[in-house]
């Protein structure tokens, strides 16, 4: 649950840092 | 010895020397060749320049020219070492090395810091972590109450800054981290550890087999 995770954790879900997309072309 | 004639290195605009490249990073003189192919690809898909701009690049990261997103900006920034709106290869190849299993971890620490230290202030700062809460909240499609948002600000906050000043410092950070290893997770790609292999059209491409690796 979002409220007993810490907020990095959840910014950190971001699939923006999902940087293996780039080998994807 | 390879079985080729040699015909010297590609001339591409900020394609700096591969031996060089390997010599400062973790990967092998093939990898850096392989990762010129994917650079190739990537700096290609907008405008045929040799460099990556940012829609390229979030092109890349999400298949389609997205809106403005924060951490997507974010993450081209600090590949744009040299802040000149692009990424060069030699950007492009070193700021992929801090993801690479072998690196040591303090290094990518410190890629961490900058990457949440989104005004590059020399501190992650609370409003800084709430921007870009919202900014995942928003991206997910995700809703919650702004005092649920305060209350995980709180909890964050207690457990980071020590010493209670309203901001995280480094050394915050690092024994942050220590404390919360898993959000060191986005910090490394696997894939990098052979890359090679992600690559197989490469093999035809490159001239790596005249190079000694």
């Amino acid at each position: 649950r979002p409220v007993s995770m810490n907020a990095f954790e959840l910014i950190s879900r971001s699939p923006s840092f999902n940087l293996e997309n780039l080998f994807e072309q | 010895m390879g079985c080729f004639q040699s015909t010297g290195r590609r001339q591409v605009p900020g394609h700096e020397d591969p031996i060089v490249l390997a010599s400062q990073t973790a990967f092998t003189v093939s990898e850096v060749e392989a990762l010129f192919e994917l650079y190739k690809s990537i700096s290609s898909s907008v405008i045929d320049d040799g460099l990556i701009n940012k829609e390229e690049f979030q092109l890349a990261l999400f298949k389609n020219r997205k809106k403005e997103n924060l951490f997507a900006n974010r993450i081209f920034d600090l590949f744009d070492v040299k802040r000149k709106g692009v990424i060069d290869f030699g950007d492009f190849v070193r700021a992929l090395n801090v993801f690479h299993p072998n690196v040591p971890q303090e290094d990518k620490i410190d890629f961490s810091f900058k990457l949440y230290d989104l005004d590059n202030t020399g501190y992650i700062e609370r409003q800084e972590v709430k921007q870009m809460l919202i900014a995942l909240l928003c991206e997910s499609e995700m809703k919650l109450a702004d005092e649920t948002i305060e209350m995980i600000l709180d909890k964050t906050f207690l457990d980071a800054d020590v010493d209670k000043d309203g901001k995280i410092d480094k050394s915050e950070w690092d024994n942050f981290v220590v404390k919360n290893p898993s959000l060191l997770k986005i910090m490394t790609l696997p894939y990098l550890r052979d890359i090679t292999t992600t690559f197989p059209s490469f093999v035809f491409n490159s001239e790596v087999d005249e190079i000694a690796t």
